[in-house]
């Protein structure tokens, strides 16, 4: 089974 | 004060049709620089980013940086009222909560003006760092388009893997399995026809087919498309556009549980 990542997971909020 | 001028204003026609799928409602920012969006989808896996720089238009003037926020939803509907051959000029004025688009034909014998409400948006802006990418894939846009269609009535994720063979699209689904390799293939008479691959090191990665899907809908932008894989990094697909920017579809991987 694959699990799909956030993006938020990888670029931090400005 | 904000006037931006853009004689190929089937540019942002083609923009609005590229991201309003993917994105509903988002803040386009102007400022010296440029006319920019960042937005993310619902789901928060993928993010756009939209750079249309102040020198590519035929007039730019934005006195102080301004955000609106606009439903790309209303913002299209407007735009599909612009002949394909019209020069769209983006009006807008500190303190109010409207936009006006003007559309002027080739010939100057026909002028509207749409207005547009604005609405406050609370988006968050995410910090894109600089990477080192492990593989850079370019490619024929169309030909990206064909394979995530393709592959999208097989399977509902791709493996992308990169190696020095060329770069692998892999799906799988109920009625079977799909693998389509594309070699480096460089064309010195048509350069956008080539498929080069730049690579440091092998990589491989899952992405969701339905967001490649809709990235795709770019492709009328440029006749290339960037493919930058990370294994660590979502996955940047690029399509530039002509001496004025870019967009820019990131999407976080599938990793295996």
């Amino acid at each position: 089974d694959t699990r799909q990542f956030e993006i938020k997971t990888y670029f931090s909020k400005k | 004060m904000l006037e931006l001028r853009l004689i190929q204003g089937s540019l942002l026609k083609k923009v609005l049709e590229a991201i309003k799928d993917l994105v509903t409602e988002a803040n386009f920012d102007c400022s010296a620089t440029g006319f920019s969006l960042q937005a993310m989808d619902s789901s928060h896996v993928a993010l756009v980013a939209l750079l249309l720089r102040s020198e590519g238009f035929d007039h730019y003037r934005c006195d102080r940086n301004l955000s609106m926020g606009i439903n790309l939803n209303n913002m299209s509907k407007m735009l599909r009222c612009a002949g394909p051959e019209d020069i769209i000029t983006i009006k807008g004025d500190d303190g109010t909560d409207t936009v006006t688009f003007m559309f002027e034909s080739q010939k100057q014998d026909k002028i509207s003006d749409f207005e547009m409400k604005l609405m406050d948006i609370d988006s968050e802006h995410l910090g894109i760092p600089d990477a080192e990418y492990q593989a850079i894939v370019r490619m024929p846009s169309a030909e990206f388009a064909r394979i995530c269609k393709d592959l999208g009535s097989i399977g509902d994720t791709v493996v992308i893997s990169v190696t020095k063979e060329g770069v692998k699209f892999f799906t799988r689904g109920d009625v079977g399995s799909a693998n389509i390799v594309c070699r480096q293939n460089t064309s010195v008479d048509k350069p956008e026809d080539s498929t080069v691959i730049e690579m440091n090191e092998p990589v491989s990665l899952t992405f969701a087919l339905r967001y490649m899907n809709s990235f795709t809908k770019a492709t009328t932008l440029s006749e290339v498309v960037t493919i930058s894989l990370s294994s660590e990094l979502p996955v940047v697909v690029e399509y530039k556009i002509a001496e004025m920017g870019y967009i820019r579809f990131y999407l976080a991987p599938k990793i295996e549980d």
